[in-house]
């Protein structure tokens, strides 16, 4: 299983559109400063909810929406609301191999994982949803395969995976530095955690 | 409770020795400052790099320290393993060697999961697989070019 | 001593506007929160990169938040020149082209002041007029080796 | 005026006398990492006076003395004290040509500037002494041209060559960190200070 794409619309510093396509084995994604290398990362914590506005560096998170769709808002009578959207498509062509062998009620699956008829897709996706209206209220929806989920149920389904909020795997700019920083008794509730 | 806790520190605590053995040639281990009462204990990273006494985190360089916190994040990893990981810039207080050490343990990694990591040092640019190049375009939108290696 | 203050804001502000458009190509500012009472106010470094809408320090990047820094304290430094300087590894974070940026402003500078700059970074190495080899002996203990340029 | 060298001896991670040359113009010190390249601007800091042991990364003075020799003073009746010293040695060759010009009553030389006949010096030399006893108890001592002298003496002297202690003019590694994530009154107090 990997991640096969990110796309990302209307977040941060990426206006319209974007698709980031991405392959097994080791990726590096480089440019210069302030282009928008850690808001690829920002984007990936956003969609499967393993982040807090804090820890995308925004105040709130309407300030994700990216700056420029902003200012449509306020236009002659547009489109009142902004919205900002991160899909993430997970590969499990081999996973899929492995459950067309078991049936449907035998396996305890992901959801969105089989098609109409029973039959294992090779692709999951996560899509999170942010719209902002003028006066600044927001709302943020989740999304399994096209359905719409609760966090809690996201956040089940991806333990499936293994892919578990205070797992580490995801080492932002600066975390490193907090490790050197903190104090013995934070670094012993890491381990706590994992326990 | 104390149990499980006993067993997910020795797990960890033997992944970063191995883990600091092979980043930094030097010996390393984490240490409870109060074994009896775990729970309430503070933890610390030990090591001794190469050719020198053992020390605590505090006495160390900016780059021993590093190589030492991300040790301990690799052995967290390898005890609860994923499918993707993604790191943003933690070579950036390493030496030309220590880069090198560093991007040849992803590059061995990386053949049992994905690995996303954004750097702006050569020799890790040099081992990965392929580079997707991220840039500023008009109007201060991020563009993505990609590249095939 | 409001008037000694300001006399100090106003030149500092002026050094930051230079430098900072020298190193990131963009506009950058000093400003207090509260101009009314500059003993009591706190102080801003408001910058806008190039091509980007102003922001504060907070929003920015990893490495536009030290160029931002950087320039603080190089506007400090020539309010009150000295005749040496020493920084460590102050471009860890900044990419290849910021580096070099830095690092011609740091050789224009040193036909007035002597620079001695802790780096790992090869356009710094390379922009020096010469460079000092530092390594661990036997026994953990530094030894230097001069080289020549 | 510039440092024309830093003689270190016994102190953090320099064993016996190490003598590191230097030249006007830009010098690039580096090396691998925890080779002693921040010890060496530590040591500058120490024998100017410029720095508090939590600003050399110790927690104590002692502890800046080099372990190795920590070693030494407990043997069978050795010397009982361990010492560390460093001397920065500044060349005023273009200074010392304007001074000749001037006689020693009118101008306001730094101490240790003459020599017995009056005539400029074309070098000055700070040395700190830290003497360290097998109880942990210290002396530090300062010296200008191999005179004691004290530390606010020393301050005024390096004032009157433009060097001063909160003039951020040596940066140490994190100082660019600590100045992003200080609050603004705190910036604010760095302007004050030098106003
Ligand atoms: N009193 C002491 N006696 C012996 N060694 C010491 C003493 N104090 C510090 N050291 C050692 O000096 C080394 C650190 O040196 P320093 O911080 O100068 O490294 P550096 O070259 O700046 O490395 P980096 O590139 O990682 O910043 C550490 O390994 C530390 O243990
Ligand atoms: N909501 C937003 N709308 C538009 N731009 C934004 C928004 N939020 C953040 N940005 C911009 O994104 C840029 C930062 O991008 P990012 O932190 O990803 O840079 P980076 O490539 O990681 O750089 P570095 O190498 O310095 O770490 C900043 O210039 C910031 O102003
Ligand atoms: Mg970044
Ligand atoms: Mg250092």
């Amino acid at each position: 299983m990997y991640i096969k794409q990110v796309e990302i619309t209307n977040f941060k510093s990426f206006g319209g559109t974007t698709r980031v396509p991405l392959l097994p084995g080791f990726t590096v994604v480089s440019g210069p400063n302030g282009s928008g290398k850690s808001n690829i990362l920002d984007a990936l914590l956003f969609a499967l909810g393993l982040s807090s506005s804090k820890g995308m560096r925004a105040d709130r998170l309407p300030d994700l929406v990216n700056q420029s769709q902003m200012g449509k808002g306020q236009g002659k009578g547009k489109r009142s609301t902004v919205e900002a959207a991160v899909t993430v498509t997970f590969d499990l062509s081999e996973e899929a191999a492995l459950l067309a062998t078991v049936s449907a009620e035998a396996a305890e699956d992901l959801p969105g994982l089989r098609d109409a008829d029973g039959q294992p897709l090779s692709e999951w996706t996560v899509t999170r949803k942010l719209r902002v209206t003028q006066q600044g209220t927001y709302t943020s929806n989740y999304y399994i395969g096209g359905e719409p989920c609760t966090l809690s149920e996201l956040h089940q389904s991806l333990s499936k995976l293994r892919i578990y909020p205070e797992g580490y795997n995801v080492v932002l700019q600066g975390d490193v530095t907090s490790i050197i920083s903190m104090n013995p008794r934070e670094r012993r509730q890491i381990v706590d955690e994992l326990a | 409770r104390q149990q499980a806790f006993y067993e997910a520190f020795d797990a960890v605590d033997r992944n970063f020795q191995i883990i600091f053995a092979e980043l930094s040639q030097g010996d390393g281990r984490l240490q409870l400052d109060d074994p009896e009462s775990p729970l309430e204990s503070g933890l610390n990273l030990v090591a001794h790099p190469k050719g020198k006494p053992v020390q605590r985190l505090a006495s160390m360089s900016g780059g021993e320290k590093s190589l030492t916190a991300l040790s301990f994040i690799f052995a967290l990893q390898r005890y609860r393993p994923s499918p993707f990981y993604a790191f943003d810039e933690v070579d950036m207080f390493l030496d030309g060697s220590n880069v090198e050490r560093l991007a040849k343990m992803v590059k061995q990694q990386a053949a049992e999961a994905q690995f996303i990591v954004v750097s702006l040092r050569r020799p890790t640019i040099e081992a990965s697989d392929r580079v997707i190049g991220v840039t500023q375009a008009r109007g201060a939108q991020t563009q993505v070019l990609g590249v095939v290696l």
